[in-house]
């Protein structure tokens, strides 16, 4: 594993810490999309089947399971939990999950590796977290006020996989130059989408401003 | 490229 590839899966792993803390430090979830949450159950789900048919390292199982139980846990308190459930955004967190979840679907069903339950999954996974995003920036859009935690989340969120992009370039000219355009391409998209986001955060970072997207 | 590509990322 490269630096690059470490650095994606801290910077992942911190900013689902942030919102974790966020959630039970401050007993609310303002600002944070279910949708897109459940998108990230669906995303883990679906791509982690793998942990009951191979093993690939400790670090990779261990990570896999923090990552399900994690997204897991972030779910339950915005449903379930009875003081943050009543900070939820429900009326602005309004994208619907199939618009995402059912073209990626039929995407993974035409374009994927191999034809097998897991494969396709995988490959499903991999567009639907590419776009699972979409909500979460819809919500930040319409909300005046972006709290610094969920400003950092995002951020993270976003970094994470434009670090995977440096470690896939760097696999390619160090590992038998394997090409693999399904997560290439669907990362670059991923990344992309944060484009906006990221130029008003380092905006309102390096001004000293409070974080707000134009609507 | 030759053969599906073993997942070894999260």
């Amino acid at each position: 594993m490269n630096v690059f590839r470490l650095a994606g899966d801290m910077t992942h792993l911190l900013s689902i810490i942030i919102l974790l803390l966020k959630i039970r430090a401050t007993k609310s979830c303002t600002g944070i999309s279910l949708k897109t949450q459940e998108l990230y159950v669906i995303v883990f789900l679906t791509r982690y089947l793998d942990l009951f048919t191979k093993y690939i390292s400790f670090y990779n199982t261990t990570m896999k399971l923090v990552f399900l139980g994690t997204s897991i846990s972030i779910v339950w308190y915005m449903r379930y939990h009875k003081v943050v459930k009543q900070t939820y955004n429900k009326d602005q967190d309004t994208f619907r999950h199939y618009f995402l979840a059912i073209p990626c679907f039929l995407l993974a069903l035409l374009i994927h590796h191999e034809f097998t339950v897991i494969e396709v999954l995988w490959t499903f996974s991999i567009y639907l977290e590419a776009v699972a995003i979409l909500p979460q920036l819809v919500l930040l859009q319409r909300s005046r006020n972006i709290d610094n935690l969920t400003g950092n989340y995002v951020f993270l969120l976003g970094a994470y996989r434009a670090l995977y992009l440096v470690n896939w370039v760097y696999r390619y000219f160090t590992e038998n130059h394997l090409v693999r355009w399904i997560p290439w391409l669907s990362g670059l998209v991923q990344t992309t989408l944060y484009a906006d986001f990221f130029y008003y955060y380092i905006k309102s970072w390096k001004n000293n401003e409070k974080l707000q997207l134009p609507a | 490229s030759s053969g599906v590509p073993k997942h070894d990322e999260l």
